[in-house]
């Protein structure tokens, strides 16, 4: 899976996330990639989020929207997809990871799973990781 | 307002050492070209359609170019997109023989009344958009033709765990 979220200048976000799903899946399988609010979920009153990770757990857990609920309840990014991936995790036993951005820039990257390449780009600056 | 893209290649439970820096570099591409698009102006939607657009034209990860194959040894791809100013969004599912997913669900967010289109649909709505239809053994790298291969064999020998397969 890959995906990707921005801010403009205008103050708008928007995210996009796109997969090929899971090896050896069954046909006709369909994960959270393309379900608004699993996959992904964008709003310039809160922010942006791309999912990745064990879909049929992501979708259980409404895991983009999760974490803009706990955005909106006043947490920073990085706490809310601690959070939601958090509750994922003990809930129905799924990994994955996320990145994040808020409507006033701040942003992060925060997976469960062993791994998860990303990369920021702010300021004229590129950021990237790999590993937990 | 300052504007920032972020991109991620999947979450993950092994990555080969031999793949790392071919992932680093295949996002710090994309993160520059969403920030590119920033930079001059665009949307953050332009933004994050160009940065997944990139991804998915490399074979290193797990969408467009080199997304993993399905039981039947073919390639089904899911992709959504959403802008925050209204909340519009566009969806495709199951979609097959395209080589950007992402493009068309913008198409189905910018030219239907709908969120999602799936399989025959989307394939219906493509041509009809004039979205280029290419083999479906195009998307397909070498690399995971041979781990489908060794996937059906370990799952022939065990149960299978979908939580080793992270997608």
């Amino acid at each position: 899976t890959v995906g990707a979220v921005a801010l403009d200048s205008n103050g708008d976000v928007a995210y996009a996330t796109s997969t090929g799903g899971l090896m050896n899946k069954m046909v006709g399988r369909v994960g959270d990639s393309p379900c608004v609010g699993s996959g992904g979920y964008a709003d310039s009153a809160m922010g942006a989020v791309s999912s990745t990770g064990h879909g049929e757990s992501i979708l259980k857990v409404n895991l983009a929207r999760l974490i803009l609920f706990h955005v909106q309840q006043g947490k920073a990014v990085g706490e809310a997809a601690d959070t939601a991936l958090g509750y994922m995790k003990s809930k129905v036993k799924g990994e994955g990871g996320v990145i994040v951005v808020s409507n006033a820039g701040d942003w992060a990257a925060k997976w469960t799973t062993e791994s998860m390449p990303w990369a920021a780009a702010q300021d004229g600056k590129v950021h990237f990781g790999l590993h937990r | 307002m300052n504007p920032v893209v972020l991109v991620h290649g999947g979450a993950s439970s092994e990555i080969p050492q031999d793949l790392e820096e071919r992932l680093r570099q295949g996002v710090v591409r994309a993160a520059t070209a969403g920030y590119k698009v920033l930079k001059e102006g665009g949307r953050a939607l332009d933004a994050v359609e160009a940065a997944v657009t990139i991804l998915e034209d490399d074979p290193e990860f797990n969408a467009g170019h080199g997304a993993v194959l399905n039981a039947e040894g073919t390639v089904e791809m899911d992709a959504s997109i959403m802008d925050g100013r209204d909340l519009s969004s566009g969806a495709v599912c199951a979609a097959r023989c395209i080589a950007n997913p992402i493009q068309l669900a913008r198409l189905v967010m910018e030219k239907t009344p709908h969120c999602l289109l799936t399989s025959h649909g989307a394939a219906k709505f493509a041509c009809a958009m004039g979205v280029p239809v290419i083999p479906g053994e195009q998307l397909i790298t070498e690399r995971n033709r041979q781990d489908l291969e060794k996937e059906k064999q370990k799952t022939d020998a065990e149960t299978p765990s979908p939580q080793k397969n992270q997608g």
